[in-house]
């Protein structure tokens, strides 16, 4: 790098010039917060306050979508009543150390919406585990190393399901304290319905093949580059 | 009666045009947006009298009166950037994931003494 070059990477809060190797296409959130701003005419432009997201209204001037490194537990046939069971692991390391984070959404994103045929009593259970313990790829983790972090059940499975997650991210932060969180998704009947029969099963589980991938929205605050800014005339 | 040399529009403290390529810097493969933007910066004289335009603090309007009466002694004010605003940069890190930076004052709107 020619010292100019370093220079601005520095100014622009970047300590080396990044080379991605297999550029992902860019989340739509993002494009879409990105064309707001540009499109902003120049007079609000600097009334706009670059340090804050108000599209989720928190603090910030970063936001990263980081992508699902973690792997499924199992695949292929539905064990009890469980659809998917999968690890997540987002790699937080890659937020700098002077970035306060002040927001983490997991978005859980389906190909489409998935909808039981009415009348057969069944519903979605989604739950969300974090793990204190790492277990070796492809076996179940360890029931007694996990911490129920949400749970919730739908009649629908829609198209993008969102968990605020800031609370357990900032533990990421620390990199042998992130040992990633547990998704499971499972069919369970209704009060009172029966238990679907395992061939049941294998259908109402065939909804959960949309499931397309998760990915972690944060929002950081770089206090180098959002410092009180000086008073303007 | 202190001499007042002619001052043409054209070299008043103002805005210039400069636009910043994000490819004249080698950077198009990992910025995703935008390709580049309007930077500008700011050139000019600071004459005495001050004018309005000129967007200048009450210092600067007594360093011209002084510039103007012991021109070898006190330098003109400074043409600088008084109203910026923001960009936001879209890109790649090394991880692959996609990041929407803001960064605050990047393009100069206004230019003043």
């Amino acid at each position: 790098l020619t010292l100019q070059e370093s220079l601005l990477l520095k100014s622009l809060g970047l300590s080396a010039k990044p080379s991605p190797k297999t550029p992902v296409p860019v989340p739509s959130v993002l494009w879409r917060i990105f064309q707001k701003r540009k499109t902003l005419p120049s007079t609000k432009k600097d009334l706009a306050d670059a340090c804050r997201v108000e599209e989720f209204n928190v603090p910030g001037n970063i936001i990263r979508v980081l992508a699902d490194r973690g792997h499924f537990v199992h695949n292929g046939q539905p064990q009890r009543l469980l659809c998917l069971q999968k690890r997540l692991y987002f790699n937080l390391s890659v937020l700098e150390e002077g970035e306060r984070l002040t927001m983490a959404q997991l978005e859980i994103k389906f190909s489409h919406n998935s909808y039981h045929t009415s009348g057969q009593g069944q519903v979605f259970e989604l739950r969300l585990y974090q793990t204190s313990q790492i277990s070796l790829r492809g076996m179940p983790p360890n029931e007694h190393s996990r911490k129920l972090l949400v749970e919730q059940s739908f009649a629908q499975l829609h198209k993008s399901l969102l968990f605020n997650l800031s609370g357990v991210a900032k533990d990421w932060r620390t990199y042998s304290m992130n040992l990633g969180l547990i998704l499971e998704i499972s069919v369970s009947g209704r009060d009172g319905a029966s238990a679907p029969m395992s061939g049941e099963l294998q259908s109402l589980c065939a909804s959960i093949d949309s499931f397309l991938d998760t990915s972690l929205l944060v929002v950081t605050l770089s206090q180098q580059q959002c410092k009180a800014s000086r008073r303007r005339r | 009666s202190a001499h007042y040399p002619p001052v043409t529009l054209s070299n008043l403290c103002k805005p210039r045009r400069l636009y910043i390529s994000f490819s004249d810097v080698g950077w198009e493969n990992w910025i995703i947006a935008p390709q580049g933007y309007m930077a500008n910066y700011c050139l000019g004289e600071c004459p005495f009298p001050l004018t309005a335009e000129l967007n200048s603090t009450n210092h600067a309007i007594l360093q011209t009166m002084v510039h103007s009466l012991d021109p070898e002694g006190t330098p003109q004010p400074c043409c600088v950037p008084v109203r910026l605003s923001p960009i936001s940069i879209l890109y790649y890190d090394n991880n692959d994931n996609v990041v929407l930076r803001h960064y605050e004052d990047m393009v100069v709107d206004e230019c003043g003494c």
